[in-house]
């Protein structure tokens, strides 16, 4: 494991840390897209479903567990918790799943390493992961107001893709047949994804300035 | 092997 890959892995649990905190604190998920978490559950439990057939490391194994159980806990916040669920932005978060689900699962039913159930639900998961946050990046630039903690769980969400491209870098150097290119390609579409959103959240940081998305 | 070594992200 290098660095970038283990700075990435800590950068994506403390985007956990942070939208699990703003939801706590403020008993508030406004401004969070649930249709975003529920297909990052989804992409979860896709990828992971070798979770205990296909032991890696310990590490692996945990990461895996707190990544799903995170990701369920904060569906179950968003969706079950009295106060917090009034406080969803249902009418602001329309982005359909079905725009997103689909086209993945047409392009890993043809483009995937292995013609297996597990292979292609994995490569599915790859290409979810990808574009998932769009409906997250949608309802920002629909709230008015965006809280520092949202603005900073999307640039950390953003922050992971990014060194996850290095951690992509140094191995294709440092390990013989290291080539992933379902992965790289997929990796790279959801970090452009994220550059409109460093653009703004970058100059409002220099600016000292709330962050707002133009629409 | 490099078949198992490919699944060792998250």
């Amino acid at each position: 494991m290098n660095i970038f890959r283990l700075a990435g892995d800590m950068v994506h649990l403390l985007s956990f840390v942070v939208l699990v905190l703003k939801i706590n604190a403020t008993k508030s998920c406004r401004g969070i897209s649930l249709k975003t978490q529920e297909l990052y559950t989804l992409v979860f439990v896709c990828r992971y479903l070798d979770l205990f057939s296909n032991f890696i490391s310990m590490y692996n194994t945990t990461m895996k567990i707190v990544f799903l159980g995170t990701s369920f806990a904060i569906l179950y916040l968003m969706r079950g918790h009295k106060v917090i669920k009034v406080t969803y932005d249902r009418e602001q978060d329309t982005f359909r799943y079905l725009f997103l689900v689909l086209p993945c699962a047409l392009l890993a039913l043809l483009i995937h390493n292995a013609w297996t159930p597990f292979e292609v639900v994995w490569t599915f998961s790859i290409y979810l992961e990808a574009v998932a946050i769009l409906p997250q990046l949608v309802l920002l630039q629909r709230t008015q107001n965006i809280d520092n903690l949202t603005g900073n769980y999307v640039f950390l969400l953003g922050l992971y893709r990014g060194l996850y491209i290095l951690n992509w870098i140094y191995r294709y150097f440092t390990e013989p047949h290291y080539i992933q290119w379902i992965v790289w390609i997929s990796g790279i579409v959801q970090t452009i994804l994220y550059l409109d959103f460093f653009y703004y959240y970058i100059k409002s940081w220099k600016n000292n300035v709330k962050l707002a998305l133009p629409s | 092997d490099d078949e198992s070594n490919d699944k060792d992200e998250l």
